[in-house]
């Protein structure tokens, strides 16, 4: 759920 | 990581430079929102609640751990360092910020986690440390609105100042460039519908002031918003 798209992201 | 994003973490991180020397050197926070920084500390600890649960990378825990370090000094700057927070001007500082942007960006956070089924089948833990991060996306939306409207009031806009607003509005229309390149270069990119809305929503805020920026700076001169 947390993984990937903009939430590797600031 | 793309050339996008890295100008645009660089453009944020610029700003906050800006501010924070601005603070320092000339020791006078007349024309800053302490609200909008409040708001802003806000939007970086419920966002970044992940700095204890996900590694990503050492770039990534580094640059939420200066934004909020950052952030957090700023607004003790203006508060409590003296002699910055005797310039303060708080009655000019007057946008209703728990009523106008906290509440509605709770309930909006709330209403969009709920509906979209997003953490159903996750712990109580996960769901509340997600619905803090689709809260923060759309409370820094919106944070800058009590710095807009206070420069509205003085209208006569400092260099600084008007840096600072600059690179904060640059920061997230380059990250809209870098979603666009992220969908289009990584195969099975999670898309954040919620991001991207309050991403373009964030920049348009800025629209109206980057006109009158780019305008002044071409003449040369003095920066002044209309009234």
């Amino acid at each position: 759920l947390k993984d990937g798209g903009s939430k590797d992201e600031l | 990581m793309n050339v996008f994003r890295l100008c645009g973490d660089m453009s944020h991180v610029f700003s906050i430079v800006v501010l924070l020397l601005r603070l320092r050197v000339a020791k006078n926070a007349s024309g800053i929102s302490l609200r909008t920084h409040e708001l802003f500390l806000l939007v970086f600890l419920t966002r970044y609640t992940d700095l204890f649960t996900t590694y990503y990378s050492l770039y990534n825990s580094c640059m939420k751990i200066a934004y909020i370090l950052s952030t957090a000094s700023i607004v003790y700057m203006i508060r409590l360092s003296d002699p910055i927070c005797t310039t303060y001007d708080k009655a000019q500082d007057t946008f209703r910020h728990w009523a106008f942007a906290v509440g509605p960006c709770a309930v909006l956070a709330t209403l969009t986690h709920f509906i979209s089924g997003e953490g159903s089948g996750y712990s109580l833990f996960v769901n509340i440390q997600e619905l803090l991060w689709t809260f923060s996306i759309y409370l820094e939306s919106i944070a800058i609105l009590p710095q807009l409207i206070l420069l509205q009031r003085y209208r006569e806009v400092e260099n600084l100042t008007g840096n600072y607003i600059f690179f904060m509005g640059s920061y997230r229309a380059l990250y809209i460039l870098n979603w666009i390149y992220r969908t289009y270069y990584e195969p099975g990119y999670r898309h954040h519908y919620v991001a991207y809305f309050c991403g373009v929503l964030q920049t348009l805020l800025y629209a109206d002031f980057f006109y009158y920026y780019m305008q002044s700076k071409r003449r040369g001169g003095r920066f002044s918003l209309p009234t």
